[in-house]
Formats: C-alpha cells, structure tokens, sequence
C-alpha cells in the first residue's frame, strides 16, 4: 500500500542521518537505534557530535538545520578518527 | 585546525605527484593548471616542494574515479562526497581521489576543481577537518573565485605546525573567520533584505533574521557566486524589492538570489562625479524614496524615482548628521537609521535629526 508521503519523508530521512553518521562519525553499521545498548542511544549521541561540529544546536534530533547540513556536498574524508 | 590522528606527516618536504587520469569535464590543461595552483596554496606557506612526474609511482596520486574503485570508500554519483584522500604515507598514502561523476569546472559553475583538490590535498599533508566554516579545511564544499583565494590562517596555522613556517623572508598570513560576538569586529556593508539583515565583511556574509536568535554566517558567493568579495556599501529599495551593491565605481542590482541583467554597473550612472572612486556606505528612506550615499566626509541623496541626484550635493556628513562623521556602513529600520563607523553604532532619528542612542557595532546579534 503506497506509503504517506510524511512517512517516506521519514524514513529517507533516517537513510540519509544514519549514512551520513555512519561515513563521517564513526557509527558503527550495525547499530539500530530502536536498540539501546547500556541505555545508551548511540545515534543521538553521535548525533550530537556532528551537531557539535557544525556549530549547530546540540539537540541530537535531525532537526531541520541538522538535515539542510548533511545535505550540503562535502570531503568523503571522516570528520572523527575512525 | 585539526591534526590526522596520530600525527602523520611526510619524512620529506620535496614531494612528487601524478596525475593518473583526467576528467572529461575538463580540458586537460585546465585540471593540470587547476592542481598546480593547489599544490601552491601549501608550498607557499611551508617548506614543501611539489614535483610533478608522468609515469612512476610519485607520493600523491591524483585520479578521478568511479563509485566503488576498491579503496573501501565509494562515490556515490553526482553531489553527495565529492573527493577524499589518504593520509600521509606509503601505497594509497597522500594519494587523492576526485568523484568522476560531479560537474567539475574551473569557475563557479558545479564544483570547483581548484578548491576540492587544495582541501584533498590538506588531508594528504595530515591534516583533517577543521570545524571553522572560513577554513579550507571545512568538510563541505564552498566556493570562492580562484583569483581572489587566500589560504585563510586556520589552515596555514595547521599546516605550520606540522611542516614549519615558508622559507620566505616574509611569512604570509591569511583571512580569519568574523565571530559575530567579536566585540572587535567591524562591516564593510549592512543591509536589509526582505525582512532580514545582511552584514558584508570580506568575502562573507552574517545573515540575522529577526525571529531568530542565532546568526547565521556564510559566504558571499554561497548566494550570488559571481559577486566579488568586500561589498563596500549595500541598501535595499524595499518597493522595488532590490538590494544594490557597491564595490570601487561599480554596483550590482540584485533580486533575491539573481543578479539583475547588465550588471555591474560603474557608480557614474547614479550620477557620482568622476572623482568620487568609491562608496562608503548607503540607506534608502523608505517614506521619502530618497537614497543617502556616504563618501568619505561627504553625502549625496539620490532620488529614485527621478533617478538622479538631488541638487545641493554633496553636503558635509557632519552638516547633517551631527557628529556621525565617516560612515562605513548603514541601514534604516523601523523609521530608524543606524550609522555604523568602526565598532561604534549610532541610532539616530531622521526626523528630529538627533542621534538617540549609542550601541555596539555587533548589539544585533543577541551576544
């Protein structure tokens, strides 16, 4: 059944945070973030960090300012040690 | 700046590169060109040489290549990663390696080669991201006019701690990035935009929307590519939903991200005296049409719509203004205008005539 169009929003959206956090913040590919591991939400965290980065507000959600910037074309080069 | 981890630098300073393949975007003369001019960004403030070979394996290996070309790192097509490159060291150490499939150019159209290949190669000296957006060592992509690139100090700090200072006499030093909180920091041009406030200082812009706390910083050429750097005075003609900018006997006319046809412009239409070779600062008065345009010591008032001077211009700023004296940059809000001159801002009353109040140059943005 054709998916609401928010939801697909959604859910690329998601593609786009995870490859994004997963290219250049070290988040290691097989971590779902429906699992927390010792209570941690590893993606919020790294989240977080790429955030900090940025000089953007650190609210570990993907908000918009958050998704405009991993849009952004960029260096392939890791922004953290991986 | 930041260091790669584990501090990996060339043993050497007398580096060889190759260029594997090209691009077809490109000619051939323009991609060498474009490498050797980012191999100079950094053998210019360092120690470093660049050799270029033709057929041996040399240090840094340039080549354009294909989504997955067996280095773990695919590209991924048009935008998206656009080139990374590998550490210093040996094998795939400091080599470079461009995505073949993004629109590379040598101006401002696509992505320019000049500018990626002098980050990539940052990357394959030991450096890694630096999270300062005027760096050119900032991951994302930003451009700026080949002919008007200036290493900025972030990176030529970075790259100095790692290879030692240029062999030259006279060390080159570089652009810093404006801090909107700096209380130092001082404008070339201010003007309103829809609603907005735009703050010209060398090649960026600090962009305030009133509904939001935050300053945002970006560059010029992020908006209008084919504007130069250091706007020296800018107003906006709200009716005609225009923003002018002027820049030495030149402006442009602008409507929101276009640059209207024909322009520039020299400043000699406005009906500026031959002797008059630049503009300080300049507001529209939205409620008379009339438009000030500061000079040195001197004003004229522009009338927009007869589209000439006013007679009985120039007149002495201090005439009128009190004692506002030189102008670098100025705007009008809410029936207000504000005088900018160094980190000093002069709110004063075009109606009564009076400076009522006096503020810091940055009191816009919410430090």
């Amino acid at each position: 059944f054709p998916v609401a169009p928010e939801e697909e929003d959604e859910g690329k959206n998601i593609n786009l945070v995870e490859t994004y956090l997963q290219n250049f913040y070290n988040l290691q590919k097989d971590h779902r973030p429906h699992l927390r591991q010792g209570g941690k939400n590893h993606l919020a965290e790294k989240l977080k960090e790429m955030q900090e980065f940025f000089g953007l507000q650190v609210t570990g959600k993907p908000d918009r300012d958050t998704l405009e910037m991993m849009n952004k074309p960029r260096c392939g080069v890791p922004d953290v040690e991986q | 700046y930041v260091f790669t981890a584990g501090n990996p630098k060339w043993k050497k300073t007398n580096l060889t590169y190759r260029i594997v393949n090209y691009t077809r975007k490109m000619r051939q003369t323009d991609v060498d060109e474009a490498i050797q001019k980012a191999l100079n960004v950094w053998s210019s403030v360092t120690p470093l040489t660049f050799q270029k070979i033709e057929d041996k394996i040399a240090d840094i290996m340039i080549s354009f290549a294909y989504r997955d070309h067996r280095d773990n790192s695919p590209f991924d097509g048009p935008g998206g990663l656009l080139a990374h490159a590998f550490q210093p060291g040996e094998g795939l150490g400091g080599d470079v390696h461009m995505d073949e499939e993004e629109t590379w150019t040598k101006d401002g159209r696509g992505y320019n080669l000049f500018i990626v290949v002098a980050h990539e190669l940052g990357h394959s000296l030991g450096l890694s991201h630096s999270n300062d957006p005027g760096a050119l060592m900032y991951p994302n992509y930003a451009y700026t006019d080949p002919k008007e690139f200036l290493l900025p100090q972030d990176d030529i700090d970075g790259i100095q701690a790692i290879y030692g200072q240029s062999n030259d006499a006279v060390q080159p030093t570089g652009p810093t990035t404006p801090q909107a909180c700096d209380p130092n920091l001082t404008f070339d041009a201010i003007t309103t935009l829809r609603g907005e406030m735009i703050f010209f200082k060398g090649r960026y812009m600090l962009r305030k929307h009133p509904e939001r706390s935050e300053t945002e910083l970006n560059f010029i050429s992020l908006f209008w590519p084919n504007l130069p750097s250091g706007i020296q005075a800018a107003y906006e003609n709200i009716e005609r939903d225009e923003v002018l900018l002027f820049k030495e006997d030149k402006y442009w006319v602008i409507r929101g991200y276009d640059i209207a046809y024909g322009y520039p412009k020299p400043i000699y239409r406005l009906g500026f005296p031959k002797t008059v070779k630049r503009v300080n600062a300049a507001y529209n008065d939205e409620t008379t049409g009339k438009t000030y345009f500061f000079v040195a010591d001197r004003y004229w008032r522009y009338d927009e719509n007869k589209k000439s001077m006013d007679h009985g211009y120039p007149r002495k700023i201090i005439s009128d203004f009190g004692k506002i004296g030189r102008v670098d940059a100025a705007f009008q809000k809410d029936g207000y205008v504000y005088f900018f001159h160094k980190t000093t801002q002069f709110q004063f009353d075009p109606r009564t005539k009076r400076i009522v109040n006096q503020m810091e140059s940055i009191s816009w943005f919410n430090c």
